[in-house]
C-alpha cells in the first residue's frame, strides 16, 4: 500500500458517498446512468468474489464488501425507491458494445486461461469503459447538477490516482500488471474532457454545461 | 510472469 493507491481508494469510496447523499437528499436519481451503475454492479461482483478465497487484508476485504453492496443497493435506489425519477430515454447508449469487447478481451488478454483469471481481466476492461453511458448522458443532456460532478470528479481522480501508484510500485517492487495498467490509462482518458469543463467550470463556481 | 501473485489492488 502506498500513499496515491490509498487517496485513490478513498476517493473512489468518497465518489460512492457522494452519490448515495445525491439520490438520498434530493429524493431523485435524476441525471445518474442506470446502464453505468449496473456495469459497475458486474465489475464489482466479477472482480471481488475472491473475497471467498483470497485473503489479502482486512482493509481489502471491507473495501470489496462495501463495493459489491453499495453498487447494489444504489440499482435497488434507482429501480425501485426513486423508480420515477429514472428516465429511461436519456440513457441510451447500447452496453452490448461494451460487454461483448470487454468479454473477448478478457479472453485473449489474462494471466491465466481458467475462470476466475479471465473474470478478473473481464472486470478490469469492462471497469475502464463502465463510465460511457453516464458520460455519453452528459452528452445528450449537456448539463449536470453540481453534485453529479463531484460524484463523477471523484471517480475520476480515483483513477488517475492508481497511475502514479504503479509507477511507484515499479520503482519500489518492480512489478508490473500491464493488463490493469494498459485498462487503467485508458480509463483515466476518456475523463480528460470531463476534467477540462469540471476544473475550468464547476470549480470556478459555474454551472457544469457543455458546449452546444 | 507479472502479478497473479494476488491482484492485491481494488
Amino acid at each position: 500500500m502506498n500513499l496515491f493507491r490509498l487517496l485513490g481508494d478513498l476517493s473512489h469510496l468518497a465518489s460512492i458517498l457522494v452519490l448515495l447523499h445525491k439520490i438520498q437528499t434530493s429524493r431523485s436519481c435524476r441525471g445518474i446512468s442506470f446502464k453505468t451503475q449496473a456495469l459497475y454492479v458486474a465489475v464489482f461482483v466479477a472482480r471481488y468474489l475472491d473475497l471467498f478465497w483470497r485473503y489479502i487484508s482486512l482493509y481489502n476485504s471491507a473495501m470489496k464488501v462495501f463495493f459489491i453492496g453499495s453498487s447494489c443497493y444504489i440499482l435497488y435506489l434507482m429501480k425501485y425507491r426513486y423508480r420515477p425519477t429514472n428516465d429511461p430515454s436519456i440513457d441510451t447508449f447500447r452496453i452490448e458494445y461494451l460487454l461483448v469487447p470487454c468479454a473477448i478481451l478478457s479472453l485473449i488478454f489474462n494471466y491465466n486461461f481458467m475462470p476466475t483469471e479471465i473474470l478478473w481481466s473481464f472486470s478490469i476492461f469492462l471497469e475502464s469503459v463502465a463510465i460511457l453511458p453516464q458520460l455519453f448522458m452528459l452528452q445528450r443532456t449537456g448539463e449536470a447538477e453540481a453534485i453529479t460532478t463531484h460524484y463523477l470528479a471523484a471517480l475520476g481522480i480515483y483513477r488517475a490516482l492508481y497511475i502514479p501508484n504503479w509507477i511507484y510500485r515499479y520503482f519500489t517492487e518492480g512489478v508490473i500488471d500491464p493488463i490493469a495498467v494498459t485498462a487503467g490509462i485508458v480509463q483515466t482518458g476518456l475523463y480528460l474532457d470531463f476534467f477540462y469543463v469540471y476544473f475550468t467550470k464547476v470549480l470556478q463556481g459555474q454551472k457544469f454545461e457543455l458546449p452546444a | 510472469a507479472p502479478p497473479v501473485q494476488g491482484h492485491d489492488e481494488l
